[in-house]
């Protein structure tokens, strides 16, 4: 472990309780795309099988239940709660290519074919994609709650800290997961765009709205 | 490396 990854996994941990905290406090979820959050749960649960085979530390430990939990949770709320401030139409993606072309490349580029392996596989490539969902609603409605923004921007923070973490693992114990670091880096790069806007306006005061 | 070695990242 090392500071970049675990402020990168405070920061994840952080977006999610940003987004907790916009659905209690507006008692909506209008912004928010089902489709990412239930990719997420997917990326959450195909990644973390290993908590049954495979010891890492508490701390591991306690963040993959709360990753997986948190995640269940939110859709909870999105289908049950909040159900009538979700709006269907303005979360259009096709995210069929995502679950499918992710499937095709875990296939290609697994390390190693077992179920658990190609499972993992799979979740480094969805969770690579799995924000598209929510950026082309961003995009549809062409502004945001700046709540939200905070979401995003703390997602990409995470994103964007461990590819510092690799480097650094990189250079310390020469470790690299050609797959993870690949994916990774796609991911981060996806969120150029909403960064821009993000610096130059939200943190200014200014309302997210894009140009 | 790659498979190999042990996943401790989230």
């Amino acid at each position: 472990m090392n500071i970049f990854r675990l402020v990168a996994d405070l920061m994840h941990l952080g977006s999610i309780l940003i987004l907790l905290l916009k659905m209690f406090t507006s008692r909506s979820c209008a912004g928010i795309s089902f489709k990412t959050q239930a990719l997420y749960l997917i990326v959450f649960v195909t990644r973390y099988l290993d908590l049954f085979t495979h010891f890492v530390s508490v701390y591991n430990t306690f963040m993959k239940i709360f990753f997986i939990s948190s995640a269940g949770y939110i859709l909870y709320m999105m289908r049950v709660p909040l159900k009538d401030t979700y709006n269907k139409h303005l979360d259009a993606f096709r995210w069929e290519f995502l679950l499918g072309g992710a499937g095709v490349l875990a296939l290609v580029f697994t390390h190693k074919y077992t179920v658990i392996e190609t499972l993992w596989t799979y979740s480094i490539f969805l969770e690579m994609m799995a924000i598209l969902p929510q950026l082309l609603q961003l995009q549809r409605t062409g502004e945001a709650e700046t709540i939200t923004t905070h979401y995003l921007f703390a997602l990409g923070a995470y994103r964007a800290l461990y590819i510092v973490n690799w480097i650094y693992r990189y250079e310390t114990e020469h470790h690299v997961d050609a797959i993870s670091t690949m994916a990774g880096i796609v991911q981060t790069a996806l969120y150029c765009d909403f960064f821009y806007v993000y610096f130059t306006r939200v943190l200014k005061g200014k309302r997210f709205k894009l140009p | 490396m790659g498979a190999d070695a042990p996943k401790d990242e989230l």
